[in-house]
């Protein structure tokens, strides 16, 4: 059971590292155990150098900053047991333009491997898109679901 | 394998039959707020069979049926089917494209409700929807679908609810 | 105890409920205690109708339906007792452009009694401002900050 | 009264003295992700004096003092001005501008540090600060100041913990 977390533990930790490096485009993030030797004691720490400054704890980084350490942390887990199709919803939240940017990089790198399907309201993320679906709701409370062409519809959303 | 169409039913807000095609790549969902994007997930997750409707926003399934919205009176049904292309065989299924289809319906008044599940029109269970997909790493409570909150949840984690995720998935 | 309790939540009901439609341009909103004879038994529960919908559960409604539910909610409270500043840091998180609008209309109604800083990294917003502080970091990890035009800028950073 | 003046000497991110002026209206701020906008909104409440380090992100007082950033060498103290506009008198202090500064110096190795309080340059206790500007309308754990994730935290709460919200307020 130990030896069964220490492996996740191992592999997770190693893709989180790499997977941060890659879409901060040379920022440096760690995860590690409180206690190595006896994993049940004691939690799972990340830490975080986003380009230019110092390794701090993810509780002190910027709103931003969080948010794309908690999205490494997702993808490293998805990376340690791939799926054939992947679903996210608005993972931009307080995302800046950049950022929400290098998210959707890496999501089309891992779409030649995989199916995404990604929701979002920003044409930072969308233009990435090979396709999109545009959900609008009619005056009478009914969804309705549309082929959008990139250059109309888009642009008027996502702001 | 891929997802290649979801077929909704007076599920949440598709209060008409809609039939959504997905192609493979890279396909981006956009709209207001309130236009049913995240209906759109709840809708695969409840075909999956999630541990509890509350990831739906739902505090119970009957919730999921269509309520009416602004004019019309509520239905008494809803299903959902995903479509998968299954050319590869990564589900253990002899055919190209495998249907999981779920039902909720209405049974007498009150909250009462029944639930159906086909595979490729016949009557099945859950445990078999969970088994042919799992061969197929697709879950419900996995981590390939991210719903809107998600990360912020894992940004609020203590350092010992995150040592539990890596524990979950060992 | 109780009546201060109950005082409390009458104004804050009543303020909640006007905002929410000035605020959705017709939408409905209702706070009540699940309990109204003893109020420590139960507790306060939210229901809202986006216009052309059913009156749900807060808990049932969409991302930026919850957090515009929200926003009004903070917006009631701030009413019931007023302060001659306040600070608004992301609060158009999951809205959507003409969400994050509506809230930054509200907000600069209400800035001709109060002093109000707005953060926000969306054009949506900032275009209410009278004037915009832009802050960056420099390579060395030190904070900069300066008067932005709105013009050029702005419009760069706020997607 | 309108606050007119935020005065920061190695703060956080602030590894510069920084005079930010402020005018009544409506100011907006912005600016890339880890810029400084919250760490500006950190400085008003260490001045105000909040109850816990933790909602300015700091596991104690001490990490609110500039680390250094990339190069240099971390400071031993930290020190933040608000300057009031009081030409109207709600901070009952007869002086049109009132300045309340906060102060943390480092004392020793390790992470003891003394604090420091000054109104209009004379030394203060933390009472004289939220007795001041309470009487203004101006509190530290107050909701006049919407921090980042509050409308998340307030949208995640059940329906006893919003009770507790308006008891807090009784
Ligand atoms: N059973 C139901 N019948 C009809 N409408 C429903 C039902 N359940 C939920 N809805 C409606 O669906 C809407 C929510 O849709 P959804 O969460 O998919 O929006 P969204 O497009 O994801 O928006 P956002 O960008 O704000 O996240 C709500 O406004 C709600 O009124
Ligand atoms: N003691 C300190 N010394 C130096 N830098 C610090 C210190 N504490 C925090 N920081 C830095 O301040 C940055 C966070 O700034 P802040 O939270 O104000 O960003 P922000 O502009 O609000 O960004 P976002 O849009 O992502 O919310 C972090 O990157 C962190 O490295
Ligand atoms: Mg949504
Ligand atoms: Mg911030």
């Amino acid at each position: 059971k130990k030896d069964g977390l220490l492996s996740v533990y191992r592999a997770i930790k190693e893709n989180f590292s790499k997977i941060y490096s890659e879409i901060t485009n040379g920022g440096e993030a760690v995860m590690y155990l409180e206690n190595e030797n006896d994993p049940f004691e004691g939690g799972l720490v990340i830490k975080a150098r986003p380009k230019g400054k110092k390794m701090i704890r993810l509780e002190a980084l910027s709103g931003g900053e969080k948010s794309l350490t908690a999205l490494t942390f997702i993808l490293a887990i998805q990376q340690y047991d791939p799926s054939p199709f992947y679903l996210f919803d608005e993972s931009d939240m307080f995302l800046d333009g950049y950022n929400a940017e290098n998210m959707a990089r890496i999501l089309k790198e891992n779409s030649n491997k995989a199916q995404f399907i990604v929701v979002s309201l920003r044409r930072a993320v969308l233009k990435y898109s090979d396709n999109i679906l545009g959900v609008t709701i009619m005056p009478d409370g009914i969804s309705k679901v549309y082929e959008e062409t990139y250059t109309e519809e888009v642009n008027t959303i996502g702001q | 394998m891929y997802l290649k169409k979801l077929d909704l039913e007076n599920f949440k807000s598709f209060g008409k039959k809609t039939i959504i095609e997905f192609k493979k790549g890279f396909t981006g969902v956009s709209g207001p707020n309130g236009s049913g994007k995240s209906n759109i997930s709840d809708a695969i997750l409840f075909v999956l069979g999630p541990k509890s409707s509350k990831i739906l926003r739902a505090q119970r399934l009957t919730d999921l049926i269509f309520n009416g919205g602004k004019d019309r009176k509520p239905a008494d049904y809803c299903k959902v089917s995903l479509v998968f292309d299954n050319s590869d065989r990564e589900i253990p299924v002899d055919s190209d494209e495998v249907t999981f289809t779920r039902i909720i319906k209405k049974s007498g008044e009150g909250e009462d409700y029944n639930s159906y599940f086909y595979i490729n029109d016949e009557k099945a269970k859950l445990q078999d929807f969970t088994s042919l997909l799992s061969r197929a790493k697709i879950f419900a409570d996995g981590y390939n679908i991210v719903q809107q909150g998600d990360i912020t949840r894992i940004v609020e984690m203590s350092p010992l609810e995150r040592r539990r995720i890596l524990e979950e998935i060992s």
